[in-house]
């Protein structure tokens, strides 16, 4: 059966967009099937691999707002990936999602007839906890959360976790977090090491009716590095611009220990 | 007469609260007197100062919302600082504010009154460019935008300009963007360097009619500092935790230039 993965953090800048797109990549490079939904307004993840969008070039917001097809928002991307691009229209998709019945299921609603043409499905989101967010974690059953390791970022874990149980009590009883990644990571500085311990408590002592029970955080650490911030400006993934790299080696890393997971493990 | 300036980027993660809270002191150091105002709901340069808010502890929310009074909610900050502390709350403010008539100008008439106590008024604001940032705007005179030079956080420059256009053409006829700040630089890399040309070449080409002309790239550059993403967890600013650090400096030095540049220059 298909994995969905929502990767959401409100917290701006901690590495959302730079793992959706390289974990997508990383794992259409193991043979997978990979679906990636760009949600966020920004459009980076739609940027990163190098799509244009604009009139005649429908996106995610003419698939929630106006009812557009799936197969005419469908873009190929890079790595055989296939992707809905986002658009700066998505600002007013939040107002507009609002009158319509259901608005927390209209993105799970459009995707649910092509689940079975994809072994992975990826979301991208914006730095908020708001209606186009709710819809991507309705349309998921994994949430991971990618975390900077500053003090700043630790703070709004909690509300983070408080909005995934309201989705899981509400709209999506599978729905559940499947793991923390530390992005931008620094190893050798004192304050990363304090949140990464402070994190990995937080998560082992979760109780079984959270939504984070059984969460781990992640072996993989993706350190910081420069080839990261580089390949969007190219529309190319972290394999395709630098495949030695450290961002490479930390992604590909990343991709294998999701892959090996598997559903519900 | 007072100053006011809006720090916003809707970019996450490039430095905005940073910049908000340790220009704040270094302009209280250099004895002016300073409110800040947080109106983002993470409510994170609040966390930076040390400054706890909850039940019987009004904050910006009861300010727009619930019409506390401006002594109600005032709290010291470190640094003789003054600050109207965020709350979580303001989540549900874009849409309660919705429903006032001038809803754009909500937080400007609340801060009216006391503008002569002050010599600045800073504002940090959340990523995104929503009413509760509009707000922002049409309380401030000025706009300094800080930017992490990378490609991805270069995207949203238009948009943001916009934004600032929309609000002085509608709302502000005196609002215009006084500078942009690099935040977070790493200046021996390639990306920061291009990426800064590109910026000031675009800065330089601003017709006289645009929002943005007259704007600076500011001289002082805040470069990537561990100290300053450790500074938070002790509700400290930079000048108190680590004043001799490459971060203490540069936020002087910024402040000091901000402060010499001075209203309309
Ligand atoms: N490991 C890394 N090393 C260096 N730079 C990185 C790394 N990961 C991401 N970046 C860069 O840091 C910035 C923030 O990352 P990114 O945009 O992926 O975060 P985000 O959480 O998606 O941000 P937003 O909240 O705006 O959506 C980007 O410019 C990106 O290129
Ligand atoms: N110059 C710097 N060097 C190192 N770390 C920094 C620097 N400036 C900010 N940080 C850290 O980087 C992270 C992002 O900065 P900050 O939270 O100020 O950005 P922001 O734009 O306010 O984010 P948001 O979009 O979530 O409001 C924080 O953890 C902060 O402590
Ligand atoms: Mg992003
Ligand atoms: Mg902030």
């Amino acid at each position: 059966p298909m994995r969905s993965i929502v990767f959401m953090n409100q917290k701006g800048g901690v590495g959302k967009t730079t793992t959706a797109v390289n974990v997508a990549a990383g794992l259409a490079l193991e043979g997978q099937r990979v679906l990636l939904v760009d949600i966020d307004p920004q459009a980076h993840a739609t940027l990163h691999l190098g799509i244009e969008t604009g009139p005649g070039r429908p996106s995610v917001y003419d698939l929630l707002i106006r009812g557009a097809r799936f197969d005419e928002v469908a873009r190929d991307g890079p790595e055989r990936l296939t992707v809905l691009p986002a658009h700066i229209d998505l600002v007013a998709a939040d107002n507009e999602l609002a009158e319509i019945s259901d608005r927390e299921l209209v993105l799970a609603r459009a995707l649910e007839p092509h689940r079975g043409r994809f072994d992975f499905l990826l979301l991208d989101c914006p730095p908020s906890l708001n209606l186009l967010t709710v819809n991507a974690l309705a349309a998921a059953d994994e949430v991971i959360i990618p975390l900077q390791p500053h003090f700043l970022a630790l703070q709004g874990l909690g509300k983070l976790l408080e909005t995934v149980s309201l989705v899981r009590g509400v709209l999506k009883p599978a729905l559940r977090v499947s793991g923390i990644v530390f992005c931008m990571d620094e190893r050798g500085t004192r304050l990363a090491q304090e949140v990464f311990a402070d994190v990995s408590q937080y998560v082992r002592e979760a109780e079984f009716q959270d939504a984070w029970f059984g969460a781990r955080v992640f072996d993989a650490r993706i350190r910081r590095n420069i080839r990261l911030a580089e390949c969007p400006s190219f529309g190319r993934t972290i394999f395709d611009y630098a495949p030695r790299s450290h961002g490479a080696q930390d992604y590909r890393a990343l991709s294998s220990e999701i892959l090996a997971m598997g559903a519900g493990e």
